[in-house]
């Protein structure tokens, strides 16, 4: 069965379209048959980040994997209707004549909806990546300014939680929920200790894997304008070479991917 | 009148809920009597500062100044009723009997939804805080790669300008709209520049004023918990000195606070 790796976090900014993005052309770069999804079809960024993409190699011909097939799916204000269509697309992307991908990348918005709840009951893997910061961590969890103790998890926990039991009742599927520190930067030492502190008391609370993540670093946002990412500034046609923390940056983007475990099958 | 001053933006994690917080600190800060009105009432970012604000004056009576009236709402599913409770709201919180506030400071998600947009078309002052990063800049305007030229305005322009005529048509009032660059580095200068250069040309056509904004510090995060801003680190209650960094963002805070124009009424 086709792999769906989904980016969800109802916060805002967090990096999902990013992430989502560089997943992407990561699989394709490894030569996985990848499709794309976005099911934050009003603001569109994966799906500006793929047009890009598709215009520079229009322009360059630098032979840039591109997605087998992509599909934008904005709210309809009716959430059957919402719910099927994301049923539908992803059937479509995954069939043989939709292209035959393997893996489903899907971005959802940073806000509760029918197309983001039910993208993430599809979900094989969920990566949500969110900063370094008290206010992110406040949509997974509670915390106590006293005891700077986990009081209760919160709503996107809970969103979690019930696209698990869906997934389950679907089909005994699982999730593998992975949450992923984004935009670290190398100072505040404190802020970071409590944030690793507290996300790894949450993981074995709510159920997931924490990773390290991406550091704060311009060349993983630059480059959206030509759709590309720092696995592609090599390529003929595009022609750069890679400066030292550009290499840190493809480590950490090797690190995330291992993380992945995208199953037997998908390999 | 009173002056209803609105952060607004649908790009995600802009620092709308951080500077919505700290705008009203400030303004309190100044004796002014202010209220704040949370539109995205779901996650409730602004809320959760308040609240925790509330709980900090509690167990330490500083003295913080709390706001005269909160509201918090979310969406009903019903957007003539979302409008409503929109005005409604504001009617509450600047009434004598809800407290007499000259002005209310309003939270708004990182979605489109029927809420945003009323509070939107309430603004005398309209403030858009976006990263210094060209998938921030893609909802406000599309920018060809080639050319590096603006194309067209995107769909939080649109979503601006609808609301400046909604203004327009209700009581011939105005937005002043400021956008401001936030989370600012130090590092990359090119995309500093490029984003300087781009909004800069922006700013005219879409009827904006560029502001140069707050610079990414731990300090503007890391006391959600409390509740508190680095304005409140000096009060006895509290009693922290602050530090080089703390005062130059105490500066970027004050330069902030002084492009706002509140009118000579509320002064
Ligand atoms: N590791 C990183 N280094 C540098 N910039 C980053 C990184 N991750 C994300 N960004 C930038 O941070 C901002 C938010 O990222 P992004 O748009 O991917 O988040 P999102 O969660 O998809 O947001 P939304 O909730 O609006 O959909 C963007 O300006 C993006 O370019
Ligand atoms: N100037 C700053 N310095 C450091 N951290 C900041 C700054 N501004 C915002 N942040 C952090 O960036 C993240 C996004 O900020 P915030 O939640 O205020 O954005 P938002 O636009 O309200 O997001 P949403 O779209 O989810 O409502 C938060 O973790 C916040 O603590
Ligand atoms: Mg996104
Ligand atoms: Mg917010």
């Amino acid at each position: 069965a086709p792999h769906i790796l989904v980016v969800g976090n109802e916060k805002g900014g967090t990096g999902k379209s990013t992430i989502a993005f560089h997943i992407a052309v990561a699989l394709m770069d490894a030569g996985l048959p990848v499709a794309t999804l976005d099911l934050d079809g009003r603001q569109g960024s994966l799906t500006r980040y793929i047009e890009n993409r598709c215009g520079f190699e229009e322009l360059r011909n630098a032979g840039l994997p591109i997605p087998l097939g992509h599909r934008s799916l904005a709210p309809s204000g009716d959430a059957m209707a919402d719910a099927r269509a994301v049923d539908h697309a992803l059937a479509e992307l995954t069939s043989a004549e939709g292209g035959g991908a393997r893996v489903v990348v899907v971005d959802t918005p940073g806000s509760d909806s029918a197309l983001s709840r039910r993208g993430h009951a599809w979900a094989d893997t969920l990566i949500t990546p969110l900063n370094d910061s008290l206010v992110d961590l406040d949509v997974l969890a509670l915390v106590d300014v006293q005891s700077d103790r986990i009081v209760r998890p919160s709503h996107y926990a809970a969103m979690v939680w019930e696209a698990k039991q869906a997934r389950a009742q679907a089909d005994g599927g699982e999730i593998q929920w992975i949450v992923l520190r984004n935009r670290l930067s190398n100072l505040n030492a404190h802020n970071k200790r409590e944030m690793a502190r507290l996300l790894g008391q949450l993981g074995p609370r709510l159920g997931f894997t924490l990773i390290a993540g991406l550091s704060e670093r311009v060349i993983f946002r630059e480059l959206f304008l030509a759709g590309l990412t720092l696995l592609d500034l090599r390529r003929a046609g595009v022609g750069q070479s890679l400066t030292m923390s550009h290499i840190t940056a493809r480590n950490e983007l090797r690190a995330l991917l291992k993380a992945i475990n995208l199953g037997r099958r998908v390999r």
